[in-house]
Formats: structure tokens, C-alpha cells, sequence
């Protein structure tokens, strides 16, 4: 059977100046994972390498280039799952790592557990030798401007037992 | 939010999501993608699944386990890609996308949303695409 590798990069209403962008980069990223695959590597290795090549391009909403929250802090989120034995790993709210996926993996080959989140992820992370960057280094200016528009247009959402149902714009997921 | 799926010529599987989450979401919010069953799902018995788009959503209609759970009972991994993204849009009212290997090697790329940028490759060939029904090929450049 001919193997396949097949990657995403986000979904929403993702304007026009930034469809090239994306193709290319999804298209760099399928290639990325599939060669790994033809030379040698497993198919947790094919998405490990798709996905952080995405994870570098600010085209993507993930590692450098995330949206921002409230704050205006990266947080980022990934998960990783093996079809073979539903071996699986995953992190939730890290912040200043370049590869959230490659954490996520570490979680599921070197823990116990499935999920680890903030604080302790990213002692887990310092703990493995993964690089901590500076804060901010992860956003990018169509972040901000994105937060900004948000700011603006779409409500706060930090009421508390009231939450306002913003049109959120720009892209999703 | 990225994501990969990927299946080997003997039917192994594997799934991998990351995101930066939503745009001016409150501190502490975590999302779909870093759980097991919404955002990435692989099980070598059905397929390889990483989804995308309105996290709440997607969490709350376990999406990627969904697609997996028609597979098993038998569904192609375009049908059960495309009926599980419509029947999640069309109870909860937000939308998504998701992107699907199963165990033999078929593929399932399904988006309510506007857009949806994808790729992948097969054999020499690459595919790829951002619109509702576009779908581009090319040959992979050799090594």
C-alpha cells in the first residue's frame, strides 16, 4: 500500500492575502513529512516533522505566529497519538517553546501520563533540555493587530458569569 | 491550529495537532487540540484523524474519536470525514474542519468553514487546496 501524509494548516474564514501563504505552506509541510517517512522514520515521525514546520512558519496559528490571548500571551496547545497501541501525549497552556508538538511527544514516550499542562509542562520541558525563549518571542504582528481588531469589535470576554458572544475575527483553529 | 495524519504501507497510523488557541481567548483556556478524541485521534483498527476550527465545538462533539468510531463501523474515511463535520456544524451551529487517513490508506479532508488550507502526499503525486471542492495536483519534486 502506498503510504500518505497529510497535513492541514487551520480552518475559518482565512482572508485572501493570506491563501498563498498557507499553500505553500502545507505543501512544504506534506513533503517534510513524507520524506521522513521514505527515509526510514515512523509515521509518528512523519507528523512530528510536518507539524513543526509548521510550528515555524508565522503563517500558522501555532508556535511562532499563535493568535494571543487577553493578555496578549502565546498559549499554546498539541497533542500527539499513536494508531499502533493508542500510545498518546499532549500539552495545554505552555508558553515560549518553539515545538509544542515535540513536547506533546516527549509527554507520551517519557511520562505516564497523557496530559500535562502549564506550569508543569513547562518544568517538564526546562527538565528535557527543550530550549525556553525569551516571553514574546513567539508573537508576531498580525497577531497583535488581529488582538487589537478583537479588542475593538469583539466584547470582553472576561465577565465573569456573563459571557458575551463575540464575532471572533479572523481565523479559527 | 496545524495538523498532520499519516499512514505507512503496512496500516500503521499516527495523528499530531498544535495551536495557538483563539484569538483573544481568557488566560488558562485550554482548547480542543490537547485532547485526545477532539483534536487528534489514531487507532491502526480505523484510521488517523487532526481537526480544526471552533475549539468549544469540537470538544464538546469529539470529533476526531467520531470519525475514527465510523470508520470502524465501516464507513470510507472521506463519508465518515464529511458526515461527522456536517452533523457536528449542524447540532452545535460552529464550524470546523478535520482531515482523515484510514488504516487502508484512503483519505478524508471535510470543512464547514470558509477556508481550509490541506495537502498531502501520495506515491509521486502532491495534492492540495483552501477552497469548498478545490482540489489541485502536482508531481513531488525528486530528491
Amino acid at each position: 500500500m502506498d503510504p500518505v501524509v497529510l497535513v492541514h494548516g487551520g480552518a475559518g474564514d482565512i482572508t485572501d492575502d493570506r491563501v498563498s501563504g498557507k499553500i505553500k505552506g502545507v505543501k512544504l509541510a506534506a513533503v517534510e513529512g513524507y520524506k521522513a517517512l521514505k527515509n526510514g522514520g515512523s509515521v509518528l515521525d512523519a507528523v512530528e516533522s510536518a507539524v513543526r514546520l509548521m510550528e515555524d512558519d508565522e503563517y500558522f496559528n501555532a508556535g511562532y505566529g499563535s493568535v494571543l490571548n487577553l493578555n496578549g500571551d502565546v498559549e499554546m496547545d498539541a497533542s500527539i497519538m499513536l494508531g499502533s497501541d493508542l500510545n498518546a501525549g499532549a500539552i495545554s497552556i505552555t508558553k515560549d517553546i518553539s515545538h509544542p508538538i515535540s513536547l506533546a511527544r516527549l509527554v507520551m514516550e517519557k511520562t505516564p501520563h497523557v496530559i500535562l499542562s502549564a506550569e508543569g509542562a513547562q518544568k517538564f520541558a526546562e527538565s528535557k533540555g527543550i530550549p525556553i525563549l525569551e516571553p514574546g518571542a513567539l508573537v508576531t504582528d498580525f497577531a497583535k493587530k488581529a488582538l487589537e481588531d478583537y479588542k475593538q469589535h469583539g466584547g470582553q470576554l472576561t465577565e465573569i458569569g456573563g459571557i458575551i458572544k463575540p464575532k471572533n475575527a479572523g481565523e479559527v483553529g | 491550529t496545524v495538523g498532520a495524519v499519516a499512514v505507512d504501507g503496512l496500516g500503521n497510523v499516527a495523528a499530531a495537532t498544535s495551536t495557538g488557541g483563539i484569538n483573544g481567548k481568557m488566560p488558562g483556556r485550554v482548547s480542543d487540540t490537547s485532547q485526545i478524541g477532539s483534536g487528534s485521534y489514531a487507532d491502526n483498527n480505523s484510521g488517523a484523524v487532526s481537526t480544526t476550527g471552533h475549539g468549544e465545538t469540537i470538544l464538546k462533539f469529539c470529533l476526531a474519536h467520531s470519525i475514527c468510531k465510523d470508520m470502524e463501523n465501516g464507513k470510507s474515511a472521506r463519508l465518515a470525514t464529511k458526515e461527522s463535520v456536517e452533523k457536528m456544524t449542524r447540532r452545535l451551529n460552529n464550524t470546523a474542519g478535520a482531515i482523515t487517513v484510514s488504516k487502508i490508506g484512503e483519505v478524508g479532508i471535510s470543512f464547514s468553514s470558509k477556508r481550509m488550507a490541506w495537502a498531502y502526499v501520495k506515491g509521486s503525486e502532491l495534492h492540495f487546496g483552501i477552497e469548498q471542492g478545490q482540489h489541485e495536483v502536482e508531481c513531488v519534486e525528486d530528491e
